[in-house]
């Protein structure tokens, strides 16, 4: 099974 | 803060393409242009547009100002606006209205309407450059067919990116199936174009319901371009032709 990822784990937060 | 476009047919239909992800989103207008970022409230996906400037018939914004808009609200003011009216927007410094007049090509009907604003407290997101392993470019239309065909099958869609190809697979309750893209030999018409740029192969998982909610963006431009990298977000933009600007989204991967 594959969960979804949150953009956050991948972009900065400015 | 006061421009103008030519056709409220491109605001109406940007609004389309956003509003079923993202309820209220701050539109920033900076002497560079206007443009808006917001994610859906589950954080998953992405939505970056900008018009440049220059794609205005007229732009004049001395100091950065954001208008925190309500986009259901908004759709009912530009329900007001034809197709071919022009679209003025404007906005005085203490950002709590925005008013929309809309003029008639013949120039004989004008409508003005006045927005409240909201306060916003909205998060940013630095997206880093990136260079995509794999690049597809593909008639928006087709996108949209493939996103609702395989949609009535299952919830995620495997994504594979190669030299030869770019397949699209979904694996559901009732079955599964898959449509499968090759690079176009013959070039009729450039909007009918497949065109694949790889670094090396792709293979990823996306959920089907975002890519229906980005598909609303087709009917903004003929052509639709993905980029892909491993664990990293798919990156889907539609251009409003040249220089005008873009609608990008980014969807996070699904990850075993």
């Amino acid at each position: 099974a594959s969960s979804q990822g949150r953009l956050e784990n991948f972009f900065s937060i400015k | 803060f006061e421009a103008r476009l030519t056709q409220a047919s491109l605001i109406k239909k940007i609004l389309e393409a956003i509003k079923d992800l993202v309820t209220d989103a701050n539109f920033d207008c900076s002497p560079e242009g206007l443009s808006l970022q917001a994610m859906d409230s589950s954080h998953v996906s992405l939505v970056s547009m900008v018009l440049h400037a220059q794609g205005f018939e007229m732009f004049r914004c001395q100091r950065a100002v954001s208008l925190g808009i309500n986009l259901a609200s908004l759709t009912k003011i530009l329900k007001c606006a034809g197709n071919d009216d022009s679209i003025t927007l404007r906005a005085d410094e203490k950002g709590d209205k925005a008013e929309f007049v809309f003029e008639s090509q013949s120039q004989d009907r004008l409508s003005e309407f006045e927005l409240k604003l909201m306060d916003i407290d909205s998060e940013h997101l630095g997206i880093p450059d990136t260079k995509y392993s794999a690049i597809v470019e593909m008639p928006s239309s087709e996108y949209r067919r493939i996103c609702s065909d395989l949609g009535v099958m299952g919830d995620t869609v495997r994504i594979s990116v190669s030299k030869e190809s770019v397949k699209f697979q979904v694996d559901g309750d009732i079955g599964k199936g898959s449509v499968c893209l090759h690079p176009s030999s013959v070039v009729d018409k450039p909007t009918e174009v497949v065109k694949i740029s790889l670094e090396e192969p792709v293979d990823m998982i996306f959920s089907i319901r975002y890519l229906n909610y980005f598909a609303k963006a087709a009917p903004l431009s003929d052509t639709v371009t993905l980029s892909l990298s491993k664990d990293f977000p798919l990156q889907i933009e539609f251009k409003f032709g040249e220089q005008m600007g873009y609608l990008r989204y980014y969807l996070a991967p699904k990850i075993d």
